[in-house]
C-alpha cells in the first residue's frame, strides 16, 4: 500500500495475509472461505502451474487475526482444504486478468471475534459502490516504499469512471496492451502518490455501505501499470457473486 | 321217619297209598327246602279214619317249632278235621309231618279201607323283607334302611351317605370323603335337619377349577353341641381353605357367608358319642376369584377404565400423563399390562411413572443456551433459550423460533415441534474497531 496508513487491529478483521507463490492478500467471507485474487494462486507467465490444485493448498499459508505479519505468523495458518480458481482466468494471457478471482476453502471454520470477522458481499442490484468518485478503502500488506510491509497498511482510494480508467489505459497502450473488461474496474489517482502494489494482490476493495452500515467487498487488487503511476484495476465483484454464492452455498 | 331231600317240589303219601295205610303205622317226614324258601303243603287227596279229635288215625304238622294242626277224617265227615284245600305254610325252610294210625280202622265189625293220604309240597320264595315273614316276633327288620328280596334270598342296602356294614345289614353314615366339584351346590350334615348321628368324622371337599374362589352361605337352622365356657369341646365343624384352617364353628349362630378366595375348601364335621343336636347345612357358590384394585403409585399414573371389580382373567393397562415415562426399575417400559392370575394376585406389580428428562440440550456452536425457568433442569416443560456470540454471529432459527421446550417424548423441540438447533452465522462486513478518519 503506497500512501497509505497503519492499520489498528479490528480495523480490516477481514484481512488475509497468504503466501501461495509469495506475499499476497485476501479477504475472510463466512467463516472458512477466503476470497482471493486467481493470479496468486496461478502467476501469470508462470511456469511452475503444472502443480495441482491439491498440492498448492497444501503448501499454501493463510494468516488471519492480526495486523503485524510477525504476529500473524505466531498464530499459526490456517490450512485450506479446497481452491477454486475462475474458470474465465487465462494465466497464460499475461496482459488479461479477467477473471482474476479465486475462493479458498479453510479445512476448519474459524472462530470469529473482533480481530476476525468475514466481509459483506455487494447486493447484485446495487452499482453505486462503482461510480465516479465513490470511496472505498484497500489494506494490504504490501509493498510501501519500496519495502515489503510487515505490519497491515490502509488507503482510501476512488473509484474511477470506466472511460476514465480506459482512456488513461490508451494512453498506456503502446507499451502494454493491457485489457480492461467489463469484469473490472479501475480505482485511485491519475498521478496520485495513493495506491496498491505488489504484495497487495488478492486484498479486497471495500466501501461502507452506509444504508446497512455494514462494509461491502467490491474488488480485488488485481493489477496494475507500476505503482501509483495513476490508477489501479480491481477485480469487480459484483459481476461474480453469483459464482462466489454458488461454490460457498453448495458447501 | 325219613327226611325228605332238599327239593323244591316234591309229595308225601301214606305207606301203600293209594292202597289203605297199615295199622299202628307211625310215619313221619321232615321236609326242608333250600334258605330262603318256606314251605308250602297242600294234601291233595285225604282220606283218614274220622274221630273226635282225631283220636284214633291222624297226620300232624308241625312247622317253626309251632304246631300246624292235627288232621284226620274224610271229606264231608262230620267227625274229624279235614284238611280240605288249606294251604300249610311254614315260616322257615323246613315243615314236620307225622301219621299215626291206630291197631284197627273197624266199625261196628266192619274194616273200612281209608286211603290215607296224597300231600304235596313245594318251596316258595320268602319275602325276607316283609316284616310280617319274621321268623321271631322280636326280631327287628331284616335291613336298616333297604331290603331288596330276591328268589331264594335278599340284601340290604342303605340311603345315600351311608355305607353297609360288615354284617350285610347295618348302615354306618359315609362321610369321610365326600366330594364336590359343581359350581355350586349343597351340603349338610347326615339326616339335616334331624339329630346328626354320633362318632362322625366327616370330610366334604370342594374342588373347582383354577381361578374360582368359593363362598359359603350357612342356613338354617345351624345346631351344633356346645359349651359355654369351653369352646367347640364336643362337635366341631371346621373349614380348611387349602389345608389352612379358617374356622372352628359350633353352637346355634351361624357363621353365615364367608369367602374363603380359593378355589379349594375342605369341611371337616367331627361329632362324639351323643347329642341331639340338629347340624347344618351350606350352600356353596363359586365366583371367579378377585384380585385387589389396582392402585396407582404416584399421581401421574392413568389407569385405562377402571372397573370396580377385577377377577381372574380380567386385566387393566397403565399409562402416564403426558411428560411421564412409565418405569420399572430402571426400565423404561413402552407400556403395561397386568392379568389377573388364578391365584388372586397380578402378575405383574404397579409400575411408576418418572418425569420425562430430554438431556442436556446439544450445544449451539458459537453460542450458547440458557435456562428459562428457575429450576434450570432438564425435565419435561423445561424451556431453554439458544442466542450467539454477538455482534461477531447472528442467530438464524427455523420458523419455530429460539426457544425449545422439553417435549413429552424426551426432545428439545421449538414452538413448532422441530428438534433442529439454529445456527449462528457470521456477520459480515461489521468491525468491531472500524477506521475513523479525523483530519479532512
Amino acid at each position: 500500500i503506497l500512501g497509505g496508513k497503519s492499520a489498528k487491529r479490528g480495523n480490516f478483521p477481514w484481512q488475509a495475509l497468504t503466501n501461495i507463490h509469495g506475499r499476497g492478500g485476501g479477504a475472510l467471507l463466512g467463516d472458512r472461505w477466503i476470497l482471493t485474487a486467481a493470479h496468486t494462486i496461478f502467476p501469470k507467465g508462470a511456469g511452475g502451474n503444472n502443480v495441482s490444485l491439491d498440492q498448492l493448498a497444501e503448501e499454501a499459508d493463510i494468516f488471519l487475526g492480526h495486523t503485524k505479519v510477525e504476529e500473524l505468523h505466531k498464530m499459526g495458518n490456517h490450512p485450506i482444504r479446497r481452491i477454486f480458481i475462475h474458470p474465465d482466468y487465462n494465466p497464460q494471457d499475461e496482459h488479461n486478468f479477467n477473471g482474476d478471482i479465486a475462493l479458498l476453502e479453510l479445512k476448519h471454520a474459524v472462530t470469529l471475534g473482533p480481530t476476525v470477522l468475514p466481509i459483506c458481499l455487494p447486493d447484485t442490484t446495487n452499482t453505486t459502490f462503482y461510480m465516479d468518485g465513490h470511496l472505498g478503502y484497500v489494506s494490504g500488506f504490501g509493498v510501501e516504499k519500496n519495502f515489503i510491509s510487515n505490519h497491515l497498511k490502509y488507503v482510501s482510494l476512488p473509484a474511477v469512471a470506466r472511460e476514465k480508467c480506459q482512456h488513461w489505459l490508451d494512453n498506456k497502450k503502446g507499451d502494454m496492451p493491457m485489457v480492461f473488461s467489463e469484469n473490472m474496474f479501475c480505482a485511485g489517482y491519475p498521478t496520485g502518490k495513493q495506491d496498491t502494489c505488489q504484495g497487495d494482490s488478492g486484498s479486497v476493495f471495500t466501501v461502507l455501505d452506509r444504508g446497512s452500515g455494514r462494509w461491502v467487498a467490491t474488488g480485488i487488487v488485481s493489477w496494475g501499470i507500476g505503482c501509483a503511476e495513476g490508477y489501479g484495476f480491481y477485480t469487480k465483484i459484483l459481476n461474480y457473486v453469483d459464482w462466489i454464492k454458488g461454490i460457498v452455498r453448495e458447501d | 321217619s325219613s327226611p325228605v331231600p332238599r327239593k323244591l317240589f316234591g309229595e308225601i303219601r301214606t305207606p301203600g297209598y293209594p292202597k289203605p295205610y297199615p295199622n299202628n303205622n307211625i310215619s313221619i317226614w321232615d321236609i326242608r327246602v333250600p334258605e330262603g324258601y318256606v314251605v308250602k303243603l297242600t294234601f291233595r287227596y285225604f282220606d283218614l279214619e274220622p274221630s273226635e279229635t282225631c283220636f284214633y288215625d291222624y297226620v300232624k304238622i308241625k312247622a317253626d317249632k309251632k304246631s300246624l294242626g292235627r288232621y284226620c277224617g274224610q271229606l264231608g265227615s262230620t267227625t274229624g278235621n279235614h284238611p280240605g284245600r288249606k294251604e300249610f305254610l311254614s315260616k322257615g325252610n323246613r315243615m314236620h309231618l307225622a301219621f299215626h294210625s291206630d291197631f284197627s280202622n273197624e266199625d261196628n265189625g266192619t274194616v273200612i279201607p281209608y286211603r290215607g293220604f296224597l300231600a304235596y309240597y313245594q318251596a316258595v320264595d320268602l319275602d325276607e323283607c316283609d316284616p310280617n315273614n319274621a321268623a321271631e316276633k322280636d326280631e327287628g327288620p331284616q335291613c336298616q334302611h333297604f331290603c331288596h328280596n330276591y328268589v331264594g334270598g335278599y340284601f340290604c342296602s342303605c340311603r345315600t351317605g351311608y355305607r353297609l356294614q360288615s354284617d350285610h345289614h347295618s348302615c354306618k353314615v359315609e362321610c369321610s370323603s365326600e366330594l364336590y366339584t359343581e359350581a355350586s351346590g349343597y351340603l349338610s350334615s347326615p339326616e339335616y335337619p334331624q339329630p346328626y348321628p354320633e362318632d362322625l368324622r366327616c370330610n366334604y371337599s370342594i374342588r373347582l377349577q383354577k381361578g374360582l374362589s368359593v363362598n359359603l352361605k350357612f342356613l338354617e337352622p345351624f345346631e351344633i353341641d356346645e359349651h359355654q365356657q369351653v369352646h367347640c369341646p364336643y362337635d366341631q365343624l371346621k373349614i380348611q381353605v387349602r389345608g389352612r384352617e379358617i374356622g372352628e364353628y359350633c353352637g346355634r349362630v351361624s357363621p353365615g357367608s364367608i369367602e374363603t378366595n380359593s378355589n379349594e375348601v375342605d369341611i371337616l364335621f367331627f361329632t362324639d358319642e351323643s347329642g341331639f343336636s340338629r347340624g347344618w347345612k351350606i350352600h356353596y357358590t363359586s365366583e371367579k376369584i378377585r384380585c385387589p384394585q389396582p392402585v396407582p403409585r404416584d399421581q401421574f399414573t392413568i389407569i385405562r377404565n377402571p372397573q370396580p371389580v377385577y377377577q381372574f382373567q380380567d386385566y387393566f393397562i397403565v399409562s402416564c400423563k403426558t411428560g411421564y415415562n412409565l418405569m420399572e426399575g430402571n426400565r423404561k417400559l413402552m407400556s403395561f399390562t397386568a392379568v389377573c392370575q388364578a391365584d388372586g394376585t397380578w402378575h405383574q406389580s404397579m409400575p411408576r411413572c418418572e418425569i420425562v428428562n430430554c438431556g442436556n440440550p446439544t450445544d449451539l456452536t458459537n453460542g450458547a443456551f440458557s435456562y428459562v425457568n428457575q429450576s434450570a433442569n432438564n425435565i419435561y416443560q423445561s424451556v431453554i433459550t439458544y442466542r450467539c456470540n454477538e455482534p461477531y454471529y447472528h442467530i438464524v432459527t427455523g420458523t419455530g423460533g429460539d426457544r425449545f421446550t422439553c417435549s413429552p417424548e424426551g426432545t428439545w423441540v421449538d414452538q413448532d415441534g422441530q428438534a433442529r438447533i439454529p445456527a449462528c452465522l457470521p456477520v459480515c462486513g461489521k468491525p468491531v474497531n472500524p477506521i475513523t478518519e479525523f483530519q479532512r
